[in-house]
């Protein structure tokens, strides 16, 4: 699976998400990618999420819609949501990965299996590619 | 301008235990790619949702990646591919699923969310509708490796489940 999450200079923030999902899937299996809300979201008022991993689990916990819930409505920092929705994925036995980003450019990644591919940039000059 | 851009692409069973030289340069070049490409949108001034698409459009046409060229392959021997977007300003959201046409299916989803009264379409009717939009169109042949090839070989002979997270083909 791939994503992306932006912030542009306007403040505006939106999520991307694509996946040729599972080896072997069968009968029309369809996991999170594509599910608004479970493996995409994206909304100015909290935070824009691409995300990767077990997609049943994904689905289930509403990850992405979740995070900016948590976001919009109790006002938790990014860190905080990401990691709390992370954390509750994995008590149902999903794990995988976000990418995150706030309107205000704040960025976050979270994640709870290895091989996590991961780049960041911004308009400060700021770059780093990395496998977590 | 302040903008942000992060990327992910994952790679199927590779970690930082398995993976070799090769396969980690290959990784890193394409995720670089992917920066290039959203980075050039967001720093000319472009919006958010047009970088995400950008970026992720390269991340599908490198095979080190699940998605596009270099997606797994299906039970049946087939790729499938699924895609979303979503603008954060409006909450305006397209998706697709299990197309088998599009070269690049976040592009697709991208025309779901703006020429569409719809949300997430899926299958031979997506496929219908990409044509329709006069997205480019490709081969399935065009999105196959062999190491995935290889993959869906490996799993049938285990007879293991498309399911078993930990073997993570995907």
């Amino acid at each position: 699976t791939v994503g992306a999450v932006a912030r542009d200079a306007a403040g505006h923030v939106a999520a991307a998400t694509s996946t040729g999902g599972l080896t072997g899937k069968r009968w029309g299996r369809i996991g999170d990618a594509p599910l608004i809300g479970a493996g995409t979201y994206a909304d100015d008022r909290a935070a824009a999420v691409s995300a990767t991993g077990a997609g049943e689990y994904f689905i289930r916990e509403g990850v992405a819609h979740e995070i900016c819930a948590r976001v919009r409505l109790a006002g938790a920092p990014l860190r905080e949501a990401a990691d709390a929705v992370m954390a509750e994925t994995r008590e149902l036995g999903g794990r995988g990965g976000v990418i995150v980003t706030g309107p205000d450019g704040e960025t976050v990644y979270s994640f709870t299996t290895p091989g996590m591919y991961r780049g960041r940039a911004s308009a400060e000059g700021a770059r780093s590619v990395g496998i977590y | 301008s302040d903008w942000t851009l992060l990327v992910h692409g994952g790679a199927g069973s590779m970690t930082r235990d398995t993976i070799d030289a090769a396969q980690d340069a290959a990784a890193r070049a394409g995720l670089n790619a992917a920066l290039d490409a959203g980075s050039a949108v967001l720093a000319g001034g472009g919006s958010a949702v047009d970088a995400v698409e950008a970026a992720v459009r390269v991340l599908e046409d490198d095979p080190a990646f699940n998605a596009g060229r270099g997606a797994v392959f299906t039970h049946e021997g087939h790729i499938e591919l699924d895609a979303a977007i979503m603008d954060g300003a409006t909450r305006d959201a397209g998706a697709v699923a299990a197309v088998t046409r599009t070269r690049n299916p976040v592009t697709l989803a991208r025309h779901v969310m703006v020429d569409s009264p719809h949300v997430l379409l899926a299958g031979k009717g997506a496929d219908a509708f990409s044509a329709e939009q006069g997205i480019e169109q490709i081969d399935p042949a065009w999105f196959a490796t062999p190491e995935r090839r290889r993959q869906l070989d490996d799993m049938k002979a285990r007879k293991t489940g498309s399911f078993d997270v930990d073997l993570k083909y995907g």
